[in-house]
This record gives C-alpha cells, structure tokens and sequence, in this order.
C-alpha cells in the first residue's frame, strides 16, 4: 500500500512538466527515503534524476518499495487537471496495475480521483558516484533560461567556459556568433538574484543547446539553478524543489572529433 | 567535427 499526500500539489505539476518532453516512459520508484525517478532520454545523453523526499509530504505510507512504470505524457495530463491549489494524493495497491491521483480543493468542496494504468518498463539504472566538480555556478534559473533560449537562435550548441572572470556562454551559427558572459555577483539586494561562481580550476566543455533549453522547462521549480561542471564528466544542472529535493539534469558533451 | 557522447561513456549501468 502506497499513499503519498503533498499538500503542495503545484510542484508535481510543475516536476511532470519540467520532465515530460526529455523522458516519454519512467519507473517512479518509492521507499522510505521517498519518491523517485532516474531516467534517461532515448538517446541516452540526458539523464534525470529527480527526488521528492518522505518529509517533505504530509503523509507519506510505503509499505514495501515500489516501482511504478508511468507514461508522462499520461501523467501530466492527469495532473493538469488538479488546480494549483490542489492537495495531491499518490495511492496504489502492492502488485496493482493502477495508480490513482486524488486531488481535493483547498477549500475541502472538491475531490477528484484520476486512476491511471501502469505500464512494465525494463529501465537501467546508471550508477553515478558523487563527484568533485572543477566548477559550481549558482544563479537565477530565469537568466539561465534566457541565455539558452537566446543562444539557440544562434547555433546549436553552447561552449560553457569559467574562469575567474566569470562563467561565458558561447555560440556560432550560420548567421553569427554570441558570447554571454556573467560575472560573479554576489552584492545583490536578494540571494536568489545572485550569481555565485566556485571554481577550483578552469573549464570549458560543450553541449547541445536543444538538451539545455529542455532543462529550463523545470524553471518553475527553483529560482535558482546550479551548473557542476567537470572537464571530463557531464554538466549537472540541478534545479532545487524547495524543502522536498531537486531535479537533477545530467548532459554528455560534445567532442571535437 | 563535434561527436556528441552518450551517458554510458561516464557512467556504467547498476
């Protein structure tokens, strides 16, 4: 017996929305350390990983660990039909082959259940040990995004460089090329506008811009984002779910052949 | 030319 109730509905929402276009099928998993999810895009060079810890929900009862295989498509199409407000509630049975979505007005006047069919996935978990990354910029998930989306107008693909200048986004395409540079700013009025820039060494590694700009769907979720990177391993983006988790977003890079 | 990596070049399968 599964039950998950998060009073906060909006972030499971805005976790589906943040995820659906990157991965189509993904096992939820469920234990006591709370709900969870690695899956990797289809061509395998984007991962997410995301965490919604037991604590962060008001009730959480998992009986056994469970793997639950879901359509997110299918999915978020369930969870958009919870208002913003909404009491999300998780259920399902050991062994069933269904998962149902309650949702409750916050007023208490509307309860909805959405049952939904479950589906066998063969997944393969990667194993990812922790790492010392060479490079750990924090700042605003909107400035983020907006560099993305602008460069992609550009080329496909960002060069993303730090140095003790600051962190640079660059790109070429046919018709140009752009250098975004953002210096470490650390005196603004607010600490989530800040751009905070930890480097041990210098880096410099390439990615593709279509994989990036899917990242950015899960802005909602945090003010902030931070950006781990290592010469000789993938970027993590990482996009905190206030007091619950995150969503992490691991990208290979692109080599010069 | 650029050659994209995949994910199982850095990591490997549980």
């Amino acid at each position: 017996m599964l039950e998950l109730r998060l009073v906060q509905g909006s972030l499971l929402k805005k976790v589906l929305e943040s995820i659906k276009e990157l991965v189509t099928d993904a096992n939820f998993d469920c234990s006591s350390t709370g709900f969870s999810l690695q899956a990797m895009d289809s061509s395998h060079v984007a991962l997410v990983a995301l965490l919604l810890r037991s604590e962060g929900f008001e009730h959480y009862r998992c009986d056994r660990n469970m793997s639950m295989g879901m359509n997110l498509n299918n999915m978020a199409k369930m969870l958009k039909c919870a208002g913003n407000d909404d009491i999300i509630t998780i259920k399902a049975d050991d062994g069933g082959d269904t998962v149902t979505f309650m949702f409750e007005s916050p007023t208490q006047d509307k309860i909805s259940d959405f049952e939904m069919k479950l589906m066998d996935i063969d997944s393969e978990h990667l194993g990812i040990p922790e790492a010392e990354y060479h490079a750990i910029v924090k700042m605003p998930s909107s400035e983020f995004a907006r560099i993305c989306r602008d460069l992609s107008s550009i080329g496909d693909t960002v060069v993303i460089s730090v140095t003790k200048e600051g962190v640079k986004f660059s790109t070429k395409g046919d018709i140009g090329s752009a250098n975004i540079v953002c210096r470490q700013n650390t005196s603004v009025d607010k600490p989530e506008e800040a751009t905070v820039i930890d480097m041990n060494e210098p880096v410099s590694l390439t990615f593709a811009l279509r994989y990036m700009n899917s990242f950015t769907k899960a802005t909602p979720l945090s003010n902030t984002v931070s950006i781990s990177l290592s010469n000789e391993l993938p970027v993590v983006v990482e996009y905190k779910i206030a007091e619950m988790g995150y969503v992490r977003f691991y990208l290979a890079p692109k080599i010069e052949e | 030319r650029e050659t994209q990596l995949r994910l199982e070049a850095f990591y490997s399968f549980n």
